[in-house]
């Protein structure tokens, strides 16, 4: 999936790393010091509508060109995300447990258009 | 921001200052935490565990990442409180309220001190609410110390589930084993070492969700 550059028009993974520190939450979570909040942004043209992100293959390749020339479905596409990971968290709960947890598709990782 | 190339990309309205993006960005990540922790708001921390006590135990976890998919690790530091009896002690957790967990895996960790006097029988009760004026309690494992130092005690899940109220009392009767003359020398609070970081705490391991749950719902 493309990182967004400023002037990146398609859809794209717009990358934004946030400190705990920032938050003002360092002292309840011990691990890690921040994550990435990352989030998909940008537009999808027909020709890339169903596509999951870079031209992954030939075959959607041929699909995209196909999908450009002739009328597509005029239902909107958009971009979303198409693989996220877990976030281990280590953090004090209000009776000051420990607690160590994997938090599910909490980081964004590639986006697509739907 | 003003300017050529000031709209979105996404949904074509004005594009946010740099600022305005970031504190929006930072308030996404709090509901987005919050929301994967399953917390309205973030823990008010009125008795964090000790740094030394905390660093220590963090050592006994196990390295790498959690329980397997939807489990939680919890590392519940111990308040210890003298009881009548001369053998044994009492110690108190607070647990958070299960949202339904299932609880499979719990071990107590103490340190025992260089006062150990031979080999020591230690049992470990749970203490239940008071009926009739009587603390009940409910033998939960007996352990053979000969050394001193760190003893990870497992202890029986089954025997630990279902304190609603979210506080579970363990007593604990440390006696020498028969035959073994040596008298204690401490009440066996001096056995154990509760202050700083050699404060006793419980290892669990929780499943957020009943096993078998979703084959009731099949059913």
């Amino acid at each position: 999936t493309p990182t967004c550059e400023p002037e990146t028009p398609l859809c794209c993974r717009r990358d934004h790393y946030v400190d705990f520190q920032e938050l003002g939450w360092r002292d309840w979570i011990l691990q890690p010091e921040g994550y990435q909040l990352n989030y998909c942004s940008g537009q999808c043209p027909p020709h890339l509508a169903g596509s999951p992100g870079i031209a992954a293959s030939f075959h959607s390749a041929v699909f995209s060109l196909l999908k450009a020339n002739n009328p597509w479905p005029a239902s909107t596409s958009c971009c979303v995300p198409t693989a996220r990971r877990p976030l281990s968290l280590l953090y004090l709960d209000h009776n000051g447990n420990v607690v160590k947890t994997d938090v599910p598709d909490m980081v964004v990782e590639a986006c697509g258009c739907s | 921001a003003q300017g050529t190339g000031s709209v979105c990309s996404s949904c074509g309205g004005s594009k946010l200052a740099p600022q305005a993006e970031r504190a929006l960005v930072l308030e996404l990540a709090k509901q987005q935490i919050l929301e994967g922790l399953h917390l309205t708001s973030r823990p008010r921390i009125t008795h964090p565990p000790p740094q030394a006590a905390l660093t220590r135990a963090l050592r006994r976890l196990q390295p790498g990442s959690v329980a397997p998919g939807n489990g939680e690790e919890v590392i519940s530091f111990a308040t210890v409180t003298d009881s009548t009896s001369a053998y044994s002690s009492l110690l108190t957790f607070h647990l958070s309220t299960p949202r339904s967990h299932h609880l499979y895996h719990a071990r107590l960790w103490l340190h025992v001190l260089p006062t150990l006097p031979g080999t020591l029988c230690l049992r470990i009760f749970r203490w239940g609410p008071r009926r009739r004026h009587q603390g009940s309690r409910t033998l939960l494992t007996e352990h053979h110390i000969t050394n001193l130092g760190w003893h990870a005690l497992t202890l029986p899940s089954s025997g630990l589930r279902g304190e609603k109220s979210g506080v579970l009392k363990l007593q604990l009767d440390c006696r020498p084993l028969e035959g073994n003359n040596s008298t204690v020398t401490g009440q066996p609070r001096q056995l154990l070492d509760t202050a700083g970081h050699q404060q006793p705490f419980l290892e669990l391991k929780i499943r957020t969700n009943e096993p078998g749950a979703g084959r009731a719902r099949r059913r």
